[in-house]
């Protein structure tokens, strides 16, 4: 994999469409105290999984979504999208489509609906998202969304179709990458590999393995 | 299994004692399994700066620490490459020639990991071919202000609205 | 008693709305009592920088941390003078801005508490009329090398063996 | 109070005995990662009555005396003094005394000593100091030590003479100083009065009242 793009639109202090392009090399974020640079990690952080709110500095996960300001109104979704380079493997497991459809949130993963029809669950009302999104998937990219509703509804999606957080999960094993990720060093916790426990340590290297 | 994790302990610690002398320009850094004999054993860490005699990491200082966690990252690192690292203000605690040290280390790296550092630091910046700035001119609301410049002098002529 | 500790109280919390408009250049902060009716109740922390809706502290960044932490200490200290007090880089994750509001809050204070600052920050440095180096020129083992300058100039003509 | 001077002798990787003066203004303590700034904050932390080796980075106390480097031997006693000027209260309670005697461990406060005959308990075996102190006591000065050895004993003093920790921590009641206290922000920790429990913030606010 290899990281190409960010999008986020209402989590936290980036309530507005904002969209973050990445070259091969080393970028730099920059700016005053209070600005927005840690919301950033933490919306790569949560569309990769997390589940805590605790991991990504609130109390509760409506806390995720921009909650207004003087002049603004709190919004009511939070959406984050990462789109990642990959030319092997992905193409197969996961179509590319063209357009994202919102889907009942708790179906099965995407490859399971493409095949078979899926059973109606009761009580399943789709939601619409509330912005139509300007995702546009190419081939040898993956793009994975995250999506948080107010209501506390949560969907993910891959390639625009909706699926659990396992297959997320499944798509990053090995890579190092996914929640508490050691690839993802969060302000002030540089030395936290010191003073954790040893058998914490151990699984970090196993990670790795 | 075990006979994964042994080889990667004994790969990963050969590299931490690699980045480590080299972060700490010379010294001992080294991984060792808290009980040998358990196969499901802890691990301990142990740092000896230059000059130093070999003690426990907790007496370490505030940039020590630091240096000690970035070589065991990028060691790991140097055994399965992630895709990309986030690294916020890792620079916080480092003086300037640590600085350095942390800056050639990663634009070493950056052939096979992708950084990305939120940073104050002006000498962390200059390694950086891409730097986005992050404003809040409508107070309360984060925006972008993008600027890409392919050799570090260019940023003296940074646009006086990302200038922070 | 409990009337001293309300008169505490409401003494330090005006003190802390004030200490934090001049940190943060406007906006609130204020102590409640977690439980008006409970005479030992805990205390929350209330902030919210200028033109931010109140929040948890918890979402405020590393910066924004640093600065209610030191307004609340400065509070305090114009309650109940202490004799001194260290801070050991507190400016670490501060802007430049806020590093110089955080200067001009120390050099105002420091007419009633002795500051003792650990810093690696410059601008830090530049309003201490005292300095002391640390140095480990015999590994191991540090040693002092005192500086006292008037104005904050003279710190360019640091004797070359103090500076770091 | 006014701080007047700190001595340190065998204390962490002060090795040798190090002294800092310090005026009315604000003083800066500069150097690169490692050198001993935070050694010094330690120090006086310590002699200030810190009990916990955890508050002073450590894991056992012993960790507090210097423990030697390639080319020298560790040290087997850890010392520092504090001077203070206070004009004030301070006199009467313990007479200024031109040479500090080394008092069993253990032993009653110097103003009892001064007063009465104090009973020798068994096993009071007089430890002379490693090194000559050379500190000279002034009129309003007060003048605070501790030491600890290699064996685990530890000594408190004033102005030279025997005290035990009670002394210390009574002489700053009220000042907002003494173990823990909130004048002193280790590295790191300007964060912990936020994170920290609401009753423990109740408890700053009543020392200070
Ligand atoms: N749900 C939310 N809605 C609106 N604003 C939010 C929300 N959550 C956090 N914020 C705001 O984001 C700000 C913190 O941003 P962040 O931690 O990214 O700053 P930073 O750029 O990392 O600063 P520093 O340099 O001090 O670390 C806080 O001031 C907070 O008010
Ligand atoms: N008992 C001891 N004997 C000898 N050296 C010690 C002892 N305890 C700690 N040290 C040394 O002191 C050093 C740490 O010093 P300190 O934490 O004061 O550094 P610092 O100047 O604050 O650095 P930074 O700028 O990184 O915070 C460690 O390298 C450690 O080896
Ligand atoms: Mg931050
Ligand atoms: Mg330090």
């Amino acid at each position: 994999f290899k990281l190409k793009r960010v999008e986020l639109i209402g989590f936290k202090s980036f309530a507005d469409r904002t969209r973050l392009e990445f070259g091969s090399g080393t970028a730099a974020v920059v700016g005053p105290n209070g600005c927005g640079k840690s919301n950033l990690g933490d919306a790569i952080n949560w569309v990769l999984g997390e589940q805590s709110p605790r991991s990504l500095r609130g109390d509760r996960m409506a806390d995720l979504i921009f909650n207004g300001t003087r002049l603004r109104p709190a919004t009511s979704m939070a959406e984050v999208s990462l789109t990642l380079l990959d030319a092997t493997a992905l193409e197969a497991k996961h179509p590319v489509r063209a357009i994202p459809i919102a889907v009942p949130a708790g179906t099965t993963s995407a490859a399971e609906s493409a095949g078979a029809a899926t059973e109606v669950e009761d009580g399943d009302v789709p939601v619409a998202p509330q912005v139509p999104s300007r995702l546009h998937f190419r081939d040898g990219e993956i793009v994975i969304t995250r999506r948080l509703f107010r209501s506390g509804e949560s969907e993910y999606l891959i390639n625009g179709d909706a699926c659990r957080l396992r297959d997320i999960q499944d798509l990053f094993m090995g890579t190092g990458l996914g929640p508490d990720s050691y690839a993802i060093i969060e302000q002030g916790r540089i030395g936290q590999i010191l003073s954790s426990k040893p058998s914490d340590r151990r699984s970090i290297i196993e990670e790795a393995a | 299994s075990r006979r994964q994790f042994l080889e990667a302990f004994q790969a990963i610690n050969a590299n931490f004692a690699e980045t480590f002398r080299t972060l700490f320009g010379g010294g001992v850094g080294a991984m060792r399994l808290s009980d040998e004999s358990d196969p499901e054993s802890g691990i301990d860490l142990v740092a000896q700066p230059p000059g130093k005699r070999l003690q426990n990491v907790l007496l370490l200082s505030g940039g020590e620490k630091a240096l000690v966690a970035l070589a065991l990252l990028i060691a790991i690192f140097r055994y399965t490459p992630s895709p990309f690292c986030i690294l916020d203000e890792v620079d916080a605690p480092l003086d300037d020639s640590n600085v350095e040290r942390f800056t050639r280390m990663i634009r070493a790296m950056s052939q096979t990991t992708q950084f990305i550092l939120m940073t104050h630091n002006k000498r962390t910046m200059e390694i950086c071919p891409l730097m986005y700035g992050v404003t809040m001119e409508e107070p309360g609301v984060s925006k972008l202000v993008s600027v890409r410049f392919e050799t570090p002098q260019d940023a003296d002529e940074l646009p006086a609205a990302a200038s922070f």
